[in-house]
Order: C-alpha cells, then sequence, then structure tokens
C-alpha cells in the first residue's frame, strides 16, 4: 500500500 | 496443564471466522487471567488484539504461562469438526506443549482432535492505553453496511466525527458521496448510535481492510470506533461475559 503507513511507525515492537 | 472449555464452542468458530483473513499464523497466549493473542497482518497496517478473560469460560485452568503457535488456516480445519452448538475445550498436558488438544462435546458426541503447534517468532506491538478523541458506538451490520456501499465508489473512505454524529465519505473517479449517522437512544441497545466526541476527527482508511475488520460483526450487535487524529483508529468488538476483539488500522496518508 504506497500511501498507508505501518502500524510500526505508531506502536513500538516490544 | 491448560485447558480451557468455552461453553458456546460457536463464540470460538465465530472468532477464527473474523480474524481468519486478516491474519496467518498467529500466537495465542495463555496465562491465569486468559487467553490472548496479537498478530499484525502481512502488509503491517492493521493488528489484530483478542482478549478472552478466565472469569468467560466456563472451565479455566492455566498454571503456567504459554504461548502456542497456530496455523489460523489448520485451525479451521480442525473446527470445521465440531458442531456449532457444541461445547469446545482445549488443552495442553506439557509446559511446552507441541500439540493443542480440542474436544468438541455435544449430547451424543464426543470429538477429539489434536492440532500440532509451531514456534513462531512474531513481532509483539507495545499498544499504548490512550484517551481517544472521538469515539463512536453504532450497530455493527450498520457499519457493515455503510463500508461495502462506500466501498464500491472508492477504495478509501473518509471518517469525520463531530458532537452531532459521525460522517462517512468517499470521493471517487465516478463521483463523491457522504452517508451520516445520527445519534439516537432508542431503548434497544443494539440499534444505539452514541458519539462522544472531545475533539472532532477527519480521517481516511483503506475500505477493503474495513471490509475484512466486519467479518467480526458476528461477534456483537455494536462496534465501538475509536479515533484521534493522525492516529490508527481501533474498531471494537465487545464478546459478552468474555472480553474484546479490537482491530486496529492505520491511517492513509493524505494524497
Amino acid at each position: 500500500e504506497e500511501y498507508q503507513i505501518y502500524l510500526n511507525k505508531y506502536f513500538p515492537i516490544v | 496443564m491448560f485447558e480451557a472449555k468455552f461453553e458456546d464452542g460457536g463464540l470460538f468458530k465465530k472468532i477464527v471466522e473474523a480474524i481468519k483473513e486478516l491474519v496467518k499464523n498467529v500466537n495465542l497466549e495463555a496465562n491465569g487471567t486468559g487467553i490472548s493473542l496479537q498478530a499484525m497482518d502481512t502488509s503491517h497496517v492493521a493488528l489484530v488484539a483478542l482478549q478472552l478473560n478466565e472469569k468467560g469460560f466456563k472451565k479455566y485452568r492455566c498454571e503456567k504461562s504459554l504461548t502456542m503457535g497456530l496455523s489460523i488456516e489448520n485451525l479451521q480445519k480442525i473446527l470445521k469438526c465440531s458442531g456449532n452448538d457444541d461445547q469446545i475445550t482445549l488443552r495442553t498436558q506439557d509446559e511446552e506443549p507441541t500439540t493443542l488438544s480440542f474436544t468438541f462435546e455435544s449430547k451424543n458426541r464426543i470429538s477429539e482432535f489434536q492440532l500440532n503447534l509451531m514456534s513462531l517468532d512474531q513481532e509483539q506491538l507495545g499498544v499504548p492505553d490512550t484517551e481517544y478523541s472521538s469515539v463512536v458506538r453504532m450497530p455493527s451490520n450498520e457499519f457493515t453496511k455503510i463500508c461495502r456501499e462506500l466501498g464500491n465508489i472508492n477504495e478509501a473512505i473518509g471518517i469525520e466525527t463531530s458532537k452531532e454524529g459521525i460522517k462517512f465519505y468517499v470521493k471517487g473517479d465516478i463521483g463523491e458521496g457522504q452517508v451520516s449517522v445520527k445519534i439516537n437512544d432508542t431503548e434497544k441497545p443494539e440499534e444505539r448510535v452514541e458519539c462522544e466526541v472531545d475533539e472532532p476527527v477527519n480521517l481516511s482508511f483503506a475500505v477493503r481492510y474495513f471490509n475484512l475488520f466486519n467479518k467480526a460483526s458476528a461477534l456483537s450487535s455494536q462496534v465501538i470506533l475509536s479515533m484521534s487524529q493522525d492516529q490508527p483508529l481501533v474498531i471494537e468488538y465487545i464478546i459478552e461475559e468474555m472480553g474484546s476483539l479490537k482491530l486496529y488500522l492505520a491511517p492513509k496518508i493524505n494524497d
């Protein structure tokens, strides 16, 4: 998805 | 030993049905408080988070926390051997189990199956417990219908909230349109529409994910949409007396 942001941008990997 | 018995096995089947097109392999986590699952879709824009509390089970026992890696496709194959009215028990014996046992129980039949577990190395995301600036509760079938209708016109759907209610809109090559859902406090809880708007939001999402999320509408007559500007939205289905299924979706960037 070219203009869809990945969730990782908002939620840190724990 | 881990044992969890669903009085209504059909509920477990509905949960699996709701997430099967979003996630392929998942880690099911069990501990003393219940069962949980968190998994991202393959494109990393949607997240599934399931929580089932031990009190909601007919029987629940988990002496030691454990992680069970499952293929949703294989889980579904096993669940197809159960009836919708069966009681379903999940069970493991060992501390580090390699299989998950299923017992399907109806008035006149008991079936036993073992599903091989997998070791999955999955990223876990820290989802903060946030206050959302707009929270909308509405009938889940109405949300499904709006997404299906507007999804015909464009692949992106806009959501705008205000004190008056919630508006869904699309702009596509063929034209544009909008659907406004009015607030109501009908006596029928399943038909109620409520909007708590501290700050209005205007966000855009890929409708095809909503269409996948809407498979979960079988779990609850109401859906809760929680939104803050430029943040992922959460679509929540409350699973009565058991917990909830939350589906997160990152917003689209303005194009």
